[in-house]
């Protein structure tokens, strides 16, 4: 464990927290997309499913089971609680273009031809484009909650937050994981549009607007 | 040298 990874993982719990945050204090999942989130459950259960047969430590341990459990409660609160204030005309993207590429991706170019190791590679380059409905969403409608921008922010970080830890990695242990860093690298690089917005306009104190 | 990747990250 690094400094990088830990603040990856500590941005990553942050994001989830600020959601849950928000939807609750607005009593309301406006903004957020629930095809995005379903693909984290998607991702969470596929690249976790090693819980059932290894251990790693207790933090490993009990980090996936907050995002497997956190990440089911978000998509009961959006399908349940709040349902009313989702409106899936906005959500349209369709998530088949994202899961059946990812999921070929992950039968050709993958460590070992086995069930887990290919859930695995699935996760992995499923996560790196989950967040596509989220922003097809807000492109389209051109705006969006400033805590929703701190969410994004913060998820899009924590990710960002590992390719240092994979450098650090590199040189400390002269280990190096080329699925997991260019998907890294890709899903990073897909926030790079919302992080410019989020940095000269919802930090100065700005609503999160996107030009016409 | 450049080992397999050990899978102990989230």
């Amino acid at each position: 464990m690094n400094i990088f990874r830990l603040l990856g993982d500590l941005a990553h719990l942050a994001s989830i927290f600020i959601l849950v945050h928000k939807m609750h204090t607005t009593r309301s999942c406006r903004g957020i997309s629930f095809k995005t989130q379903a693909l984290y459950v998607l991702v969470f259960l596929t690249r976790y499913i090693d819980l059932l047969y290894t251990w790693i430590s207790l933090y490993n341990f009990v980090m996936k089971v907050f995002f497997i459990s956190s990440s089911g409660y978000i998509l009961y609160l959006m399908k349940y609680r709040f349902r009313p204030t989702h409106d899936p005309s906005l959500d349209t993207f369709k998530v088949e273009y994202l899961v059946g590429p990812c999921f070929v991706l992950a039968l050709i170019f993958n460590y070992r031809f086995e069930v887990t190791e290919i859930l695995w590679t699935f996760s992995i380059y499923l996560e790196a484009v989950a967040i596509f409905p989220q922003l097809f969403m807000m492109q389209r409608t051109g705006e969006a909650e400033t805590i929703t921008t701190h969410y994004l922010a913060a998820l899009g970080a924590y990710r960002a937050l590992y390719i240092p830890n994979w450098i650090y990695r590199y040189f400390t242990e002269g280990t190096v994981d080329p699925i997991a860093v260019v998907a890294g690298i890709v899903q990073t690089g897909l926030y790079l549009d919302f992080f410019y917005v989020y940095v000269t306009k919802v930090l100065q104190g700005q609503k999160f607007e996107l030009p016409a | 040298s450049v080992r397999p990747p050990v899978k102990d990250e989230l």
